[in-house]
């Protein structure tokens, strides 16, 4: 689950 | 969301406009790296390809949906547009950016936090955005002095890195497990390329003076 949060980012 | 990456993403946002609008408004790139404009186009095209399979907010789709169009319309502009293409500096803007691309693809596939095709292509997005701004800046040394525009451009661009990372130590301290050494890395290198730039910048502005590079 972790690594998805930065991808939130643009 | 963090004030850090929202200052972040509307100074990302006006440096896309301001260079959008100088080209279309007086039909000219002069200053304007093609080069640097077809690496944000790859970057953006590499990044974004999720924008299809995850959704995160309204905001953050629109504002994919914006930096593709805007970075790939520049490319359009400069290359096909009848009059913009004419003011590009062909001669000036020679910097092999396709020997950028091949090392950050290399380097995705080997430094990545998993082996999948989106997240290789994110990751080389990442390294490829730290050096795309290499041609713009080679021309400006090149053409010594720039137009106020481009120059606002290259600072709203410095600009939006700062506050990226900003943002990242936010976020370091407010959430758990936010540990992300490949996007620190490249977002701190590409940080430190405009750190000179900034440095003539203020000195020009200081000194209320036409922007010089050194040779």
């Amino acid at each position: 689950e972790h690594e998805e949060n930065i991808k939130d980012e643009l | 969301m963090n004030i850090f990456r929202l200052a972040g993403d509307m100074t990302h946002l006006a440096s896309v406009l301001v260079l959008l609008l100088k080209i279309h408004t007086i039909k000219s790139c002069a200053g304007v790296s093609l080069k640097t404009q077809e690496l944000y186009a790859i970057v953006f095209a590499t990044r974004y390809l999720d924008i299809f399979t995850s959704f995160y907010s309204i905001y953050n789709t629109l504002m994919k949906l914006v930096f593709l169009g805007s970075s790939f319309s520049i490319v359009l502009y400069m290359k096909y547009h009848k009059t913009v293409h004419r003011s590009y500096d062909r001669e000036q803007d020679t910097f092999r950016h396709w020997f950028l691309v091949l090392p950050c693809l290399l380097l995705a596939l080997l430094i990545h936090e998993k082996f999948t095709f989106l997240e290789v292509l994110w990751t080389f997005s990442l390294y490829l955005e730290a050096v795309a701004i290499l041609p713009q800046l080679v021309l400006l040394q090149r053409t010594r002095n720039i137009d106020n525009l481009t120059g606002q451009y290259v600072f709203l661009l410095g600009g939006y890195r700062g506050l990226y990372i900003l943002n990242w130590i936010y976020r370091y301290f407010t959430e758990p497990h936010f540990v992300h050494w490949i996007t620190w890395i490249s977002g701190l290198v590409q940080t430190l390329l405009y750190a000179d730039f900034f440095f003539y910048y203020s000195q020009s502005w200081k000194n209320n003076k036409k922007l010089q590079l050194p040779a």
